[in-house]
């Protein structure tokens, strides 16, 4: 069965779209079937995966606004072989206001993945979201099983955790029982600050399972592969970046097995 | 006549409250009497100049929601002289929702922030906003005179560029007819990175009058300074991010006698 995965955190710049497009595409050379849904109006997962915005005719918005069952049209490949992405453009950003007197807008996103995930056709979906606990954000939450948490390793990222992990909790009781956190990821990563290892440290102190062991480092090569419409891991295999999701990856495959 | 800037990117973590806080200080420290506005329910420009959470009782958003004119319960000291704050918290989130059906919501923030700016208690207000385009953003720029838009020298906060200025001339056009661009300014600038100088090509191609001089580098010392509530320029004065902010605010003031 499809696992449907969201990354999230309200604090802005931490690496959710860099940390989906990679993780992603680490999957998706791991021989998996990957689908990105880009729930972010910026569109950055669109961009990073190479899916032009001239070419996103059909977006993850008119998908939820007309409730279409035929989801081909709103999937397309990718610069990655085995990842899809389904993209998003500014149109979402007055999504919000729209569905706004619907009381069933909090299910929007799952009436459409979970068909998704129930055909089988790929084995994780990932939705990438914008930096707010907003309905977009509390969207994915009710439309996910699990909930990946890029934090950066900065001061101001870890002040925004418990806020994040209180939103969790209060859709897990009311809109979502099955939902988990997948874990927590240490982003840009500078070995060079020490303020980054007083993060670390805190992370791990508070939530001791769910810190990977992986550490994403800061990684000038990961900041050049959007402007190519790449994933660095397309971009650059070599580099401490790539090397850094694909572990990544990997002890994410390793935790589903003992699951 | 006190002057409101705000600083808005919707691209998350591009130096917004670094920015609100630093430049607030700097014109501080030159004896101009300064009050940042937190309008990001994460409360981080609250935090960064050392009103802690506990402390928060009365916040902007019991100001807008109550509509109260006795301003002085709401405005703290913050850890500089010259310079107050009206901090937010976590309630703020819900403001969005909280006044929906209001038609005259995208005018909240500007009936706080008028009568204060006549009192002239203050030379500049500065608010700092949320990585969105969402009302909070709409109520900060209809509220305001000027624009300050920080640009990280990435690629993905390029990109989000354009959008920002077609709704900052859409606000303009329809809700604030004296709102203009206050300048832009590069952050988190790292020379080493050639990404960087695209970047800035590119911005100043787009934005010839728009783009500071002054570039604000990429300083380790910066992001230390916001776990002490401390703006960097009192943290660490000799530092390559005190400097740049320093000279940020001479900028700023030559081009106000220009005016
Ligand atoms: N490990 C890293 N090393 C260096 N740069 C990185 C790293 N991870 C992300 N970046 C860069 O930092 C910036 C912020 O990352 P990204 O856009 O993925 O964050 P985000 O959380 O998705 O932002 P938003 O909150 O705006 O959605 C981007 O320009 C990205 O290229
Ligand atoms: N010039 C700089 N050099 C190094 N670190 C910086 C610099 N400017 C900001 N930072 C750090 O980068 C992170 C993001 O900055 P900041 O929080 O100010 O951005 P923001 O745009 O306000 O984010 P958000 O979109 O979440 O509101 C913070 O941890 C901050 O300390
Ligand atoms: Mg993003
Ligand atoms: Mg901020």
């Amino acid at each position: 069965m499809t696992k449907i995965i969201s990354v999230i955190n309200q604090k802005g710049g931490v690496g959710k779209t860099t940390t989906a497009i990679n993780l992603g595409c680490a999957l998706a050379n791991a021989e998996l079937k990957i689908l990105v849904v880009d729930l972010d109006p910026q569109g950055n997962a669109s961009t990073g995966l190479g899916v032009e915005v001239k070419q996103r005719n059909k977006t993850i918005y008119e998908l939820m606004i007309t409730k279409d069952t035929i989801l081909n049209p709103y999937i397309y490949k990718s610069s990655v072989k085995n990842l899809d992405v389904i993209p998003s453009n500014v149109d979402l950003s007055g999504f919000e206001t729209e569905v706004a007197e619907d009381g069933k807008r909090a299910f929007f996103l799952n009436d459409v993945l979970r068909p998704l995930a129930q055909s089988n056709q790929y084995d994780y979906i990932l939705v990438d979201c914008p930096p707010s606990l907003s309905l977009l954000t509390i969207m994915a939450l009710v439309g996910s099983d699990t909930v990946l948490v890029p934090l950066q390793s900065e001061f101001f990222a870890l002040e925004g955790l418990s806020q994040l992990v209180k939103t969790i909790n209060r859709v897990k009781q009311n809109l979502n029982t099955a939902l988990s956190i997948q874990g927590i990821v240490l982003t840009m990563f500078d070995k060079r600050n020490k303020l980054c290892y007083e993060v670390e440290k805190e992370a791990r102190k508070y939530f001791p399972n769910e810190v990977y062991k992986t550490v994403i480092p800061r990684n000038i090569r990961i900041s050049e592969a959007p402007s190519h419409g790449l994933p660095v891991i397309t971009y650059d295999k070599n580099c401490s970046g790539t090397k850094a999701y694909e572990r990544l990856a990997l002890e994410i495959l390793e935790q589903e097995k003992q699951n």
